[in-house]
């Protein structure tokens, strides 16, 4: 495993960290999209299908398990928690999110590497990654004041994204045959959502002035 | 045979 994957990885680890810490501790999920969260769990549920039967290592394993695990009890949270659901932004959160699953489904009926139901789910998950950020970007740029962890969540996820795609650009040159244009061009659809939260995110931190995206 | 996909990233 390269340096940018493990990087990668380590990013999207702290992301998912991050935002339970924001759940669990302050008992809040006040800017969190709650559509988006349905949408990770749904892309871990159909991504990892494979966990149980084919084994790659130790450290792919647990860390399906951690994705698994956190993005459904950060749905539970959301949903069933008494305090956690109070801060929950539902009047802003209006993404119809179902709008997005469909057309993943048939993209990934249509376009896909092998006709399995396993390689069928696995690329739904894919695709369906690529646009899951989007009612959160929605919701952030609905809020009016974006609290720190809610910045650093977004933030971290994108830097995940962006690292991944370095993680490509090495394999494809150090490994023979390592070509999966549908990894890659999802993978640059999603980091390429968060171009625009980036340039915010970073002139805020530069200007040193709180984090708020343009209506 | 059908070569199985492995998918090796998270």
């Amino acid at each position: 495993m390269n340096a940018f994957r493990l990087a990668g990885d380590m990013t999207h680890l702290i992301s998912v960290l991050v935002l339970l810490l924001k759940i669990h501790t302050i008992k809040s999920c006040a800017g969190i999209s709650l559509k988006t969260q349905e949408l990770y769990a749904l892309v871990f549920a159909t991504r990892y299908l494979d966990i149980f039967t084919d084994f790659i290592s130790l450290y792919n394993t647990v860390m399906k398990l951690i994705f698994l695990g956190s993005s459904f009890s950060i749905v539970w949270y959301m949903r069933r928690h008494k305090l956690v659901q109070r801060s929950y932004d539902k009047d802003h959160d209006t993404f119809r999110h179902q709008l997005l699953v469909l057309p993943c489904l048939i993209l990934a009926l249509l376009i896909h590497e092998q006709f399995t139901f396993k390689e069928v789910m696995w690329t739904f998950s894919i695709y369906l990654e690529a646009v899951a950020i989007l009612p959160q970007l929605v919701l952030l740029q609905r809020t009016r004041n974006i609290d720190n962890l809610t910045g650093q969540y977004v933030f971290f996820l994108g830097a995940y994204r962006s690292l991944y795609i370095l993680n490509w650009i090495y394999r494809y040159f150090t490994e023979p045959h390592y070509v999966h244009w549908i990894t890659w061009i999802s993978g640059l659809v999603q980091t390429l959502l968060y171009a625009d939260f980036f340039y915010y995110y970073i002139s805020s931190w530069k200007n040193n002035v709180k984090l708020t995206l343009p209506a | 045979g059908t070569e199985e996909n492995e998918h090796d990233e998270l």
